[in-house]
């Protein structure tokens, strides 16, 4: 199964994740 | 009736099988075709949705994926003799290396009845702390894409490098006025089946005093280890109200309609994010930040695999598959969470949502249809369910 998140934000946020990495619940994935 | 019986000859010839099964198979990639469109606005604007990809993903495409994995569901969820359950959860576990010291019952595995109880297991508390970042994950899994939508464009997303597939598709477009080819109906819960949030309590975060202005995006900043924002006067002690659910019976996203995501705030940008939970994976799924969500879109579709073998070779295979879009906002603006089935999890499971059903029996309508629901009466201030980061907010389960 898969979840995909499209979400509006200010163009300063960045991912702290990159394709192919493990994660998990609670993980951050992006700030500002 | 006896004279016949005994002297009518019996003659034995083969029952031509091949003719039969050849005649389905033909039956069945007729019906397929016939569904079979390419996503493209079409001339009158509705999404419909093509199958394409390699012979295998044709094959598979002729398959009935949602009975075999109705049959799947039902099998997992036989109850399971007490003696065999710890030696074959830890063979599961072995074969799809799911993680068994973190689980709930850790210490007695013939708690979980069947394979299904056990996929939808719970984790230990505290075994997954919530990072202090804007943007949490939301399940345990791999990253299998992610970054920014340009939404200048023709605003479609890359499912993987190369394959990409209509946002439109994905989430629905708007329908028009209230009343417009579609029934309302109120569908209230039992007391209980949500938990009771006071606003105040929802209002902070992680430690971070989030005004209830700023958590559904009319403000700024959280106010960090400030004051909540006294602009936003709620009524002392109120609690959220268990949700209840309007249902509108879902049309076919019709011409003109706008996206959901069309007015996008000044200096903002629309990014994704898509993660797959492999197999041994903790299924349940929670709260990506602190948001509300206001109205979900099931689309019952197909149940292919979303593994990467299969993400890399079927293009629009999100929009093709069983799923359920969250639509709502946090305070950057617009915030969606969309789980996606596939054919051995086909049941998705929402906590505040118990009118929903996913994987149902019957005829699947058209491709690009769905029904909504609105989260109107969750709480009288938000219009919406409102999460906190990390709040469990359903799962996954098998068939």
């Amino acid at each position: 199964s898969t979840i995909v998140l499209v979400f509006e934000a200010p163009k300063g946020f960045g991912f702290s994740v990159k394709a192919g990495e493990v994660v998990r619940v609670g993980q951050a994935l992006g700030d500002i | 009736v006896a004279e016949a019986w005994k002297e009518t000859p019996t003659t034995w010839y083969p029952l031509p099988v091949a003719v039969g099964a050849l005649l389905l198979v033909a039956l069945q990639y007729r019906k397929k075709r016939s569904e079979r469109a390419e996503v493209d606005s079409s001339p009158d604007g509705s999404q419909v949705v093509r199958l394409k990809g390699p012979w295998q993903v044709h094959v598979l495409g002729a398959l009935p994926l949602r009975n075999m994995s109705r049959v799947w569901g039902y099998l997992n969820s036989l109850e399971l003799p007490i003696w065999i359950r710890p030696t074959g959860f830890r063979l599961y576990s072995f074969i799809f290396s799911a993680d068994l010291s973190e689980i709930e019952h850790s210490s007695d595995l013939t708690k979980y009845v069947s394979l299904g109880d056990f996929f939808y297991r719970r984790l230990k508390p505290g075994s997954r702390p919530i990072a202090e970042a804007l943007l949490v994950s939301p399940a345990d899994g791999r990253i299998l894409h992610l970054g920014e939508i340009d939404s200048e464009g023709d605003g479609r997303v890359e499912q993987v490098k190369g394959l990409s597939y209509s946002l439109d598709a994905l989430l629905g477009v708007e329908r028009g006025e209230k009343g417009e080819g579609k029934d309302v109906i109120e569908v209230p819960f039992k007391r209980g089946d949500l938990e009771h949030v006071d606003d105040k309590e929802f209002a902070n975060v992680n430690g971070i005093e989030y005004s209830l202005d700023q958590l559904i995006g009319r403000g700024g900043s959280p106010a960090k280890d400030g004051p909540a924002d006294a602009s936003v006067e709620q009524p002392a002690g109120s609690t959220i109200r268990d949700a209840s659910v309007a249902m509108e019976v879902g049309v076919r996203p019709g011409i003109g309609r706008k996206s959901s995501f069309s007015e996008l705030k000044e200096g903002s940008g629309l990014f994704f994010a898509v993660i797959y939970l492999a197999p041994g994976d903790y299924h349940r799924f929670h709260s990506p930040t602190a948001w509300v969500v206001e109205r979900r879109r099931h689309f019952a579709g197909e149940l292919f695999s979303v593994s990467p073998w299969m993400a890399r070779r079927l293009a629009n295979l999100f929009v093709l598959n069983e799923r359920v879009a969250l639509l709502g906002r946090w305070k950057h603006g617009f915030f969606s969470m969309i789980p996606v089935g596939a054919t051995n999890v086909g049941s998705i499971k929402i906590n505040f949502d118990e009118a929903l059903r996913t994987n149902v029996r019957g005829r699947k309508p058209p491709a690009g249809t769905f029904t909504e629901a609105v989260y109107s009466a969750a709480s009288p201030i938000l219009h919406g369910q409102p999460l906190r980061p990390g709040q469990e907010m359903g799962g996954f389960s098998l068939g």
